[in-house]
């Protein structure tokens, strides 16, 4: 079971929580330590990334019009930002003494959360780029509602020309969406959805048109029709509302069911 | 995006960082 569940996240964090591993590790087998060198200018380096993280996070969040994005990053920066002063301390007390074991709970505490911190601050960012996406695939939800009203061919062209890019776009970004999950059971849940959508749209624009065609030559086909049109637009309805549940979960949902 | 950038100089920082460290207690185990 993938720890991040999208490849981006995975590549950024998993070097650093390997490494964070490993002190913690040594740490516990060799609890009095050995001495520790200087570790002021490596710090330097952590909390100048970590001033930059901040900037460019609060400049993420005075940009954005996404009201949880404002809400959840804040807490992660600040998280970070406090992680950062306690390797700053834990670097001053191993300079003033080697083999403080405060200083070394203190540094694995400060890279725990800077760990932490990224980690949140990432999946704030990720979860609001899902809204992004699934923003799209609810303008295309929109879109099939007004189906029903389509009764003539100018009304068909209109409808075709406005929900092309509309879909378009939404399976071109659930399909990178895909490939960017870690998680195999929901990229082939998403894979599936969409290939479904994309083999029912001319399905469902064959339904239109002949909807169309038989209402304006009357008779009893028009029921049918009718029926066979609303239930592709239900079909390709379901399968956006699988992709939009599919999209809102992580691993750990998964972890919970178990 | 600039944050996944930053997010990226982070994690190579705490990384060397950790890494300095664990290479001294290394020494000891």
């Amino acid at each position: 079971m993938p720890v991040f569940h999208t490849k981006t996240i995975e590549g950024i964090l998993e070097p650093v929580a390997l490494q964070v591993s490993k002190l913690v590790i040594l740490h516990e087998e060799a609890e009095d330590g050995n001495a520790m060198p200087d570790l002021s200018y490596a710090v330097h380096v952590v909390k100048n990334a970590v001033d930059n993280l901040v900037k460019v996070g609060y400049d993420t969040i005075n940009n954005s019009d996404d009201q949880l994005l404002k809400q959840d990053m804040p807490p992660a920066l600040q998280r970070v930002e406090e992680a950062s002063l306690y390797l700053i301390q834990a670097s001053d007390m191993l300079r003033a003494d080697p083999f403080s074991a405060p200083a070394r709970k203190k540094l694995i505490e400060g890279s725990r959360g800077i760990l932490g911190g990224t980690s949140a601050l990432l999946l704030a960012f990720d979860e609001s780029e899902v809204r992004k996406i699934l923003r799209i695939c609810k303008s295309v939800l929109e879109y099939l509602a007004i189906t029903e009203v389509v009764d003539s061919m100018d009304d068909l062209v209109t409808f075709v020309k406005n929900l092309s890019p509309v879909i378009t776009r939404m399976t071109k970004e659930v399909d990178s969406r895909e490939k960017e999950l870690t998680h195999q059971v929901h990229r082939e849940m998403l894979q599936r959805s969409l290939e479904q959508v994309k083999q029912l749209t001319p399905i469902l624009i064959s339904g239109i048109k002949i909807y169309v065609i038989s209402k304006q030559a009357g008779g009893p086909a028009v029921q049918d029709a009718q029926d066979n049109r609303d239930y592709t637009v239900q079909k390709v309805s379901n399968e956006i509302h699988e992709i939009i549940r599919v999209l809102q979960l992580t691993t750990y949902d998964e972890d919970e069911w178990d | 995006e600039q944050i996944l950038e930053a997010a990226k100089s982070i994690a190579a920082a705490t990384a060397a960082l950790v890494k300095s460290a664990s290479a001294a207690q290394r020494e000891l185990v």
